[in-house]
């Protein structure tokens, strides 16, 4: 049965990377499912991110945000602060797809704080990005200079010309 | 003030082209 869980989580993943999104959360729905009848969280985590990720690419925004949600919980549970920022990075981007940018807002604070603890860089330039560009998109534009002033900082620092 | 139906924003396309490749492995 463990190893039907593992295979479940490749098999999504293959599925995944082949285009194939349905099929993918098809496999990591078993995958969940057996993770659970273990009381694997770790691997609960990584399917709850998994089809996160296909749901983005079904264009099911909503649904999307509510996997990254319990992969949040679950990277808090598990103490694990580079998966939770990763995932406040998923649902400030999925909000942004979903034109709501104060709760974007809120997951890319998120983000940045975790980013600056962990001394992560590139993290923190991503998160200045994603937070100028959604201060611009509310109008609020000098809190989206603010931002684009940090990441401009950042991108000299770690050299990322584009 | 009345926001823009659709906007193209750089780095969720970014975000979204990174995603297209990253799985969580077992």
């Amino acid at each position: 049965r463990a190893a039907q869980g593992r295979t479940y989580g490749n098999l999504g993943n293959t599925h995944y990377l082949l285009g194939n999104f349905r099929n993918a959360v098809v496999s990591h729905e078993q995958r969940l499912l057996i993770a659970k009848e273990f009381g694997d969280r770790s691997a609960e985590r990584r399917a709850y991110c998994n089809l996160g990720n296909a749901y983005i690419f079904l264009g099911e925004f909503e649904v999307a945000a509510e996997h990254y949600k319990r992969t949040l919980q679950l990277a808090r549970q598990l103490q694990d602060r580079a998966v939770e920022a990763q995932a406040c990075y998923s649902l400030g981007n999925t909000y942004t797809l979903l034109q709501d940018y104060e709760r974007a807002i809120d997951y890319h604070l998120k983000h940045l704080i975790i980013a600056q603890d962990l001394n992560d860089r590139i993290g923190e330039g991503r998160a200045c990005w994603s937070l100028g560009n959604a201060y611009t998109a509310l109008g609020n534009h000098d809190q989206a200079m603010h931002f684009a002033e940090k990441h401009l900082e950042i991108s000299r620092e770690t050299g990322d010309r584009s | 003030p009345q926001r823009k139906h659709v906007i193209q924003v750089d780095s969720v396309q970014r975000w979204m082209e990174d995603l297209r490749h990253m799985t969580e492995v077992e």
